[in-house]
């Protein structure tokens, strides 16, 4: 990984960072396909990149199950580079969800059956719905290594893969996918909603509109909010009643209370026009209150800009500048009265929730020091960025 | 070019130029 300190003519760094440790002794993986970990990837083998002479199935597809999350990966790819015919019926029979998916990418058309017919089967059959409410903290460990390649997610990824790649579902394959889906939504889990509502608005499910909007309802986090509004949008107008438009549009006007920077607020202008662009003029009028966009409100008032100058300061005026021990309240009460909050949001400061003309400072003290800062503010023009 | 007024902060007293610097910097 590779990242940069610095900029706008003040100090800069650049900082490889690397892993330092040893490649694992017993990952015999990699002497089977004739190279090792330490090199940067078993695939690369002196001169000829894919062209090793290894069996996809008896290498890449039983270290699918592999407990490093690159390896899997790696496996992955080296399947997708052998021609499928060497490997379909065997990653067919593996039921495995990453060799299904690197079918769902490199298959053909007439694969998209049977990979969907197993992964709704093998959602159906497994104990996806009842897992666990994780606790966030231990999410991560849960998730990460083997077990997640067996996970839901995994399998849903793959569904999307097969209908991306290989073609649109036949009626009868969207039924089978929605009856194995439909009774796992809504999911304890976050990041599997997210995913089985995207494909069952695909599939054009009959149940997704009422529980996304209930999944709205009792939720404030700012992901579910911008995640779900997109994609009910898909739905056709059919799919509607007049009490869901009106919980879509009170969803909007919450969607415009969250802070958020200039994309946020214009993803809610766009969403917003387009749904009030479907209603008809009887629910335009019923809904007349709720359709103007909502007035963003800062948590505290901006306060009226000076209005006395007391001195037009030079950097001479802070010759050997040093602002350790200063009082940070009333810094943060001068970053509103020299009206910066207007225009920059920095976390923490309720009045500068709703800034999003200027950049955001709140980490302003990691690239700029002191001077800088106070020369950015004295010579606003003298680096452009 | 910033659009920003550097004006603004000429109306705040010389401490509280200071202490927004080391607000801003904290």
């Amino acid at each position: 990984m590779w990242f940069t300190t610095g900029g706008r003519r003040t100090q800069s760094a650049l900082y490889r960072v690397r892993w330092a440790g040893k490649p694992d002794e017993n990952a015999d993986f990699a002497e089977k396909a004739g190279a090792s970990v330490a090199d940067g990837g078993f695939v690369r083998k002196s001169d000829s990149k894919w062209e090793i002479k290894i069996d996809p199935v008896e290498v890449y597809l039983p270290n699918l199950e592999n407990e490093d999350r690159d390896v899997r990966f790696r496996m992955r790819l080296g399947l997708e580079n052998s021609p499928p015919d060497q490997w379909r019926d065997a990653a067919l029979k593996s039921q495995n969800p990453w060799a299904l998916m690197a079918l769902a990418r490199v298959g053909e058309e007439s694969d998209r059956g049977p990979i969907l017919k197993i992964l709704a089967e093998t959602i159906e059959q497994g104990s996806f719905a009842e897992q666990p409410k994780p606790n966030r903290q231990s999410r991560l460990d849960e998730l990460d290594g083997a077990q997640r390649s067996q996970t839901l997610l995994t399998r849903l990824r793959a569904i999307q893969l097969a209908c991306i790649r290989l073609g649109e579902p036949t009626d009868a394959e969207k039924k089978m996918l929605r009856e194995a889906l439909e009774p796992l939504f809504p999911h304890d889990l976050q990041d599997v909603n997210h995913e089985l509502c995207e494909i069952l608005v695909y599939l054009r499910s009959d149940k997704v509109l009422g529980t996304t909007l209930d999944l709205l309802d009792a939720s404030d986090d700012s992901r579910d909010w911008s995640h779900y509004l997109m994609f009910l949008r898909y739905l056709e107008d059919d799919f509607w009643t007049t009490d869901d438009r009106h919980r879509y549009l009170e969803g909007l006007k919450k969607f415009d209370s969250f802070a958020g920077g200039r994309w946020w607020i214009r993803a809610g202008e766009s969403l917003r026009k387009e749904f009030v662009a479907r209603l008809s003029e009887e629910e335009k009028s019923k809904f007349a209150e709720l359709i103007p966009p909502q007035q963003p409100k800062p948590d505290t008032p901006p306060a009226a800009p000076p209005t006395e100058i007391v001195k037009a300061w030079t950097m001479e005026d802070f010759a050997n500048l040093d602002v350790s021990g200063r009082d940070l309240k009333r810094g943060e009460a001068a970053y509103v009265k020299g009206q910066c909050a207007v225009c920059h949001k920095k976390a923490g400061n309720g009045a500068s929730a709703r800034a999003f003309l200027g950049p955001d400072l709140t980490s302003i003290a990691n690239r700029f020091g002191p001077s800088d800062i106070l020369e950015s503010i004295l010579h606003p023009s003298r680096v452009i960025a | 070019i910033s659009t920003m007024p550097p004006g603004l902060i000429y109306g705040l007293e010389r401490d509280e130029v200071l202490d927004l610097i080391g607000y801003l910097a904290a």
